[in-house]
C-alpha cells in the first residue's frame, strides 16, 4: 500500500520558518541599498518533491524595512521594525529554495518594495511627518547642508554621499525635513577636501569606510540643522551634534 | 444531479457536531502577522 502524501506545509511551520529566515537572510545579503527587511508574514508556501530528501520550495513573503540600513554591521534580529506612523515601507517577494538533506539554499528570489498609502498615515497620525522622494530638493538640499556641516566639523577622514536612505518632510506646526544618507570615507583628511574634494577617492570596500547619517533640517520657523553620523566597522561610534542647534 | 443533491443533503444531515469547546485548526496560510499588516 502506498504511504498517504505529507501534509502539505502550513505558513506558521517550524519548517516554514525555517526556509522564510534562509530566505530573508539571502534577500538581505544580496541587496546593496536602503534598508535591511525583517519577515511580517509567511503569505504561501508550496513544496514539490524532486526525489527522496530533495525538496523545492516557493515562499511568498512579506517584509518590512527595518532602521537598520544594509550597510550596517547590526545583525538583523537586533533591528527595529519601523513603525507604522514611521511611513512603513513593505516588501513583497517571492523566492524559489531547494531543500537537500534539510539543507535549505536559495535558488531565485524577486522582490518588489512599496510604502504605506499616505492617506493611511494621515488617518492614524494627522501630523506625522510623510515619506518625501529621494530627490526631492529639499531633501537633497538637507543632506548636502547635513553632510558639509558634518565634514567641516570632524577633523577624520572626509565622507562622501553613497546614497540617501529614505527622507520625510513635515509641514506642520513647523516646516522640517528628516533625512537617512549613507556614507563613505575618503582618502583626504578634511582639510585635504576643503582644497579639492572632488579629487577625493572612496577607500576600498571595507565595512569600516561606511557609515550612516541623519539630518534634521529645521526650515521655519527658525532655521536649525542637526546632524548625527555613526561609522561603522572597527571604528567607534561617533555621535556628533554641532553645537548651538537643537 | 437529483442523486447527488440528496447524497450531499444526507451528509450534512449526519455530519457529526464538534464537541464543546472545539477550537478549529487555523488555516494553513497565510501565516501569523509579526508586526502589522500594511
Amino acid at each position: 500500500v502506498p504511504a498517504a502524501p505529507p501534509a502539505p506545509l502550513g505558513c506558521d511551520d517550524p519548517e516554514s520558518e525555517a526556509a522564510a529566515e534562509v530566505a530573508v537572510g539571502y534577500i538581505n545579503s544580496h541587496s546593496h541599498y536602503g534598508y535591511k527587511f525583517a519577515l511580517n508574514r509567511i503569505e504561501n508556501i508550496r513544496v514539490i518533491p524532486q526525489g527522496l530528501n530533495n525538496d523545492v520550495i516557493f515562499l511568498e513573503l512579506d517584509l518590512l524595512e527595518t532602521t537598520c540600513h544594509i550597510l550596517s554591521p547590526t545583525p538583523l534580529e537586533n533591528c527595529t521594525v519601523r513603525t507604522f506612523t514611521d511611513h512603513a515601507v513593505e516588501g513583497d517577494c517571492d523566492v524559489k529554495l531547494q531543500k537537500v538533506d534539510g539543507k535549505f539554499s536559495v535558488l531565485a528570489s524577486k522582490c518588489h518594495s512599496h510604502a504605506d498609502s499616505s492617506e493611511d498615515i494621515i488617518q492614524l497620525c494627522p501630523d506625522c511627518p510623510l515619506l518625501a522622494n529621494l530627490n526631492n530638493t529639499e531633501v537633497v538640499t538637507a543632506v548636502t547642508a547635513a553632510l558639509s556641516d558634518y565634514n567641516s566639523k570632524t577633523p577624520d577622514a572626509y565622507l562622501k554621499l553613497l546614497e540617501i536612505g529614505r527622507a520625510k518632510i513635515q509641514h506642520h506646526p513647523a516646516h522640517i525635513v528628516f533625512a537617512e544618507f549613507a556614507v563613505a570615507a575618503t582618502n583626504c583628511s578634511a582639510q585635504e577636501a576643503k582644497d579639492n574634494a572632488e579629487a577625493c577617492q572612496l577607500l576600498p570596500d571595507d565595512q569600516s569606510n561606511f557609515g550612516f547619517c541623519k539630518a534634521t533640517q529645521v526650515i521655519s520657523p527658525s532655521q536649525e540643522l542637526e546632524v548625527n553620523c555613526q561609522l561603522y566597522g572597527h571604528q567607534p561610534g561617533v555621535t556628533y551634534s554641532p553645537p548651538g542647534t537643537s | 444531479p437529483v442523486a447527488k443533491r440528496a447524497v450531499a443533503e444526507a451528509a450534512q444531515h449526519n455530519k457529526v457536531p464538534h464537541p464543546v469547546g472545539f477550537v478549529p485548526p487555523p488555516p494553513p496560510c497565510p501565516g501569523k502577522v509579526r508586526h502589522f499588516k500594511i
